[in-house]
């Protein structure tokens, strides 16, 4: 099932840079 | 393409589908921030603070096009328009005057595409430094790419001294944007 987490946009926008560095690591 | 919802969907699905779009926004500030001559250089942790930092104010750069602050309506790159009321509906209406505000006044510039990304360059490695390891580095990067900035537009426009000045001033407006609003608005991820 689809699982919502609310948080702030600036840390949305972090997790989004997060994974996309961890990706290319 | 960030279509807001008819009125037939939940403001969480809203929610939803406004948040899914800011990925891919996100995403394409991450390739650009990796095209910039010397970004790539810097430490790999300065990069993600950077961008962590900045990314946010590029995209209300990025986004001013959307804006038309005459006719105060928004314009989807689906072609979708809204107008500023039925998208205080969902909330967002201090950030919405802010953003049409500080569209108008960059938009009265004049830039040409070029100059807008690096102005946009300019703003990411102007983000805020607290977590930066090595600060001279980005300081450097900040200067070189101001300095390119500069020659391009004094280039363009010679006998207009004013132009670069009042830019760069819209860098604390974006900052005031960054502070009052990033850490206001919620996004909703799905995992």
């Amino acid at each position: 099932p689809k699982t919502h987490r609310v948080m702030t946009l600036a840390d949305h926008i972090s997790h989004i840079i997060t994974q996309d560095f961890a990706r290319n690591q | 393409a960030c279509p807001v919802a008819p009125s037939s969907r939940s403001s969480q699905e809203v929610w939803e589908s406004f948040s899914q779009c800011f990925t891919p926004a996100v995403k394409e500030v991450v390739e650009f921030a990796k095209s910039i001559p010397g970004f790539q250089s810097l430490e790999q942790h300065d990069q993600v603070m950077l961008l962590k930092s900045g990314t946010f104010q590029v995209l209300m750069v990025r986004f001013c096009s959307l804006f038309d602050p005459k006719e105060r309506t928004v314009t989807f790159l689906n072609g979708q328009t809204y107008s500023l009321a039925s998208l205080r509906a969902l909330g967002m209406g201090c950030l919405l005057d802010a953003m049409f505000d500080f569209s108008e006044k960059l938009g009265q510039l004049g830039l040409e595409p070029d100059e807008m990304a690096l102005f946009m360059a300019v703003v990411l490695v102007s983000a805020d430094r607290s977590g930066i390891v090595e600060v001279a580095a980005v300081e450097q990067l900040q200067e070189n790419l101001i300095k390119a900035l500069r020659s391009l537009m004094s280039h363009r426009r010679p006998d207009d001294s004013t132009l670069f000045p009042k830019l760069l001033l819209r860098l604390p407006d974006l900052r005031t944007l960054n502070i009052q609003h990033s850490d206001k608005l919620l996004a909703f991820r799905i995992d």
